[in-house]
């Protein structure tokens, strides 16, 4: 464990709290008699919450989290293990079942198809991977999913013209951890031997350079003091 | 000390 790797982690886990306190929010905003100005604009407009990168990021971490009970490795990553896993579940279902979550969620906007990432993740899984076994593949599988699950979020971002704050927060947490990950691999190659990963190191980069146009825009948005607005 | 794959990351 180096430093890059934790901050990266701890980001990780940032963004899972942002978007937990939105969901926290935009619920504890049900039956008040007073208007609560934060819950009043999140509910006004919608959340800006991708439900289909949710989806994905759930469905990336069940496949890759398939070893939890047979590889020990920290408890550490045991316990990261499991609540990525838990927090991404139940995001998902706040956002489809839960009342007033869900009424936040504007589901016209968020039109794009799991089916265009899954599949072809899946199978450049069964033609590239490093071992071809059931759990291997999978894992293969979820590296490469987890790179473009963003992509529906991005998009949505793009659509919705009045970016809220916590969700510009979110996005730019998430892209700081695949930042830092990338960093934590350049230290890891110079400190550990044969510390290679083609497969993990290709999908993270691909993973990072999708934030790039975001990470622009958002930087732009905190010089000029003005709130974070992508072009159509 | 030789590590086949990446599955001690998160």
């Amino acid at each position: 464990m180096n430093i890059f790797r934790l901050a990266g982690d701890m980001t990780h886990l940032m963004s899972v709290l942002v978007l937990l306190l939105k969901i926290h929010t935009i619920k504890s905003c049900a039956g008040k008699s007073y208007p609560c100005s934060l819950c009043f604009i999140l509910l006004e407009s919608s959340s800006g919450i991708s439900l289909k990168t949710q989806e994905l990021y759930a469905l990336v971490f069940a496949t890759r989290y398939l070893d939890i009970f047979t590889d020990f490795i920290s408890v550490y990553n045991t316990i990261m293990k499991l609540i990525f896993l838990g927090s991404s579940f139940s995001i998902v279902w706040y956002i489809r079942r839960h009342k007033i979550v869900r009424r936040s969620y504007d589901k016209d906007q968020d039109t794009f198809r799991h089916f265009f990432l899954v599949l072809p993740c899946l199978l450049l899984a069964l033609i590239i991977n490093e071992k071809f076994t059931f759990k291997e593949v999978l894992w293969t599988f979820s590296l490469y999913l987890e790179a473009v699950a963003i992509l529906p979020q991005l998009i949505l971002l793009q659509r919705t013209r009045n970016i809220d704050n916590l969700t510009g927060q979110y996005v730019f947490l998430l892209g700081a951890y695949r930042a830092l990950y990338i960093l934590n691999w350049i230290y890891r190659y110079f400190t550990e031997p044969h510390y290679v990963h083609w497969i993990t190191w290709i999908s993270g980069l691909v993973q990072t350079l999708l934030y790039a146009d975001f990470f622009y825009y958002y930087f732009s948005s905190l010089k000029n003091n003005v709130k974070l607005k992508l072009p159509a | 000390k030789s590590q086949p794959l990446a599955h001690d990351e998160l």
